[in-house]
């Protein structure tokens, strides 16, 4: 099964056109393997992006070099993931 | 589970417990529900639907699917809960009676099922089919940029790698061109629903263009209409409008294709969350949310029954 640790994902925040556009540039950035859940459109909609652990880094340091702001939506994807396995496992168990 | 009374609605489900629930809901309730076989998926899967009917020759219709992106794993939770409630309710309610007295409901649960069967073996955040690509190691079109509705277009990437990669042709998917087939077989269907989460939207067309549906009028109150019904039980706030303007362009989508097919009443939901969970709703959400979207399926499903055209 593919590994989720430590990926999280981000709410950012564009607050004007240039923002969003700025965003949109991360999705062209395969080395990234981002995954936006909901992507860029317009000023004040939020952006949600799955970020994989060796590219939070930089993802972060991207929006803060433009002064985009986001938020840490799920903190680590793999810990829901193992809750929603074991409540799965448990019911069939029962 | 022994029984779709036993069936565990709260909880999510693998492929094969879905198909089984499909077949004990069609054996307990032989009169009102069939299966139909619309196609096989890519990977040679069946594709299934329900059909609730309580008689009569190629009624109108109204189409529900859930589950075509496959990560969106409420969507096919709140399939299996609505299909219980057309059962539990035909007889009871009369919203539900007088609809299926006068129109057939088709259900697709699990509208992408190689997707939905990947989630569970390999890769949770898997979106796409399971087709390859000739020239390209990526797998997977988006089963939502697919359809002949300004295929291509902006909207849609044209790089199979990509999660919105909109396949070589409209209809490449053939979990898209079974559903296509089948409308069109049909002819009679008057309103098509097709729910995805998350971020509690109600949505009609267009997405591949800013030019307004001429239904548009008539499709905004209806959806006004139906978020109003969705908020009453928990307060959940849907937004609505046109998918351009209320989210972002969109090319190829499954409703803009089936508007252009005459179906008036055509709707997309991005169901529960705001920014939280995201695909990873906790499966205590799954019973509210069902219960919700159900109210504003009602909504939807008399308004098509008391205005046919």
């Amino acid at each position: 099964s593919e590994d989720f640790v430590g990926h999280q994902v981000l709410r950012i925040s564009a607050a004007n056109e240039a923002q969003v556009q700025k965003v949109a540039e991360l999705q062209d950035l395969e080395h990234l393997q981002l995954d936006f859940w909901r992507g860029p459109a317009r000023p004040g909609s939020p952006i949600d992006v799955r970020v994989p652990f060796p590219s939070i880094q930089a993802v972060k340091i991207f929006l803060e070099a433009h002064g985009i702001g986001y938020e840490i939506m799920i903190e680590d994807v793999q810990t829901l993931l193992d809750e929603e396995q074991e409540q799965m496992s448990a019911f069939r168990a029962r | 589970a022994t029984s779709t009374d036993t069936f565990n609605y709260a909880t999510y489900h693998t492929l094969e417990e879905i198909y089984d629930f499909i077949d004990q809901l069609v054996a307990e309730h032989p009169q009102l529900v069939s299966k139909i076989q619309i196609g096989n998926t890519y990977e040679g899967r069946p594709i299934y639907v329900l059909k609730f009917s309580t008689g009569g020759n190629n009624r109108p219709a109204i189409w529900i699917d859930t589950g075509i992106h496959s990560r969106e794993w409420v969507t096919q939770a709140s399939g299996v809960w609505f299909a219980k409630k057309i059962t539990e309710d035909y007889g009871q309610d009369p919203t539900v009676t007088s609809i299926l007295d006068n129109l057939d409901v088709f259900l697709e649960i699990v509208t992408n099922p190689d997707g939905f069967a990947f989630t569970h073996s390999q890769n949770r955040m898997w979106r796409k089919t399971r087709s390859r690509t000739s020239g390209s190691f990526c797998i997977g079109v988006d089963p939502n940029r697919n359809w002949d509705a300004g295929f291509g277009k902006a909207g849609a990437s044209s790089n199979p790698c990509s999660d919105t990669y909109h396949g070589k042709t409209a209809n490449s998917e053939v979990e898209v061109k079974s559903i296509v087939d089948f409308v069109k077989n049909h002819g009679n269907i008057k309103a098509f629903i097709s729910i995805h989460s998350y971020s509690q939207l109600l949505l009609y067309p267009y997405g591949y263009t800013s030019e307004p549906a001429p239904d548009q009028k008539e499709l905004h109150q209806v959806a006004k209409s139906a978020v109003t019904a969705l908020a009453s039980l928990y307060g959940t706030k849907y937004q609505y409008g046109s998918i351009i303007d209320t989210i972002y362009q969109a090319s190829g989508s499954t409703v803009d294709w089936t508007y252009n097919q005459g179906i008036k009443y055509s709707f997309t939901f991005e169901l529960r969350d705001t920014g939280r969970y995201g695909f990873l709703l906790p499966a205590s959400q799954i019973i509210p949310t069902a219960q919700e979207t159900w109210l504003a399926l009602l909504t939807i499903m008399e308004h098509t029954q008391t205005h046919p055209y």
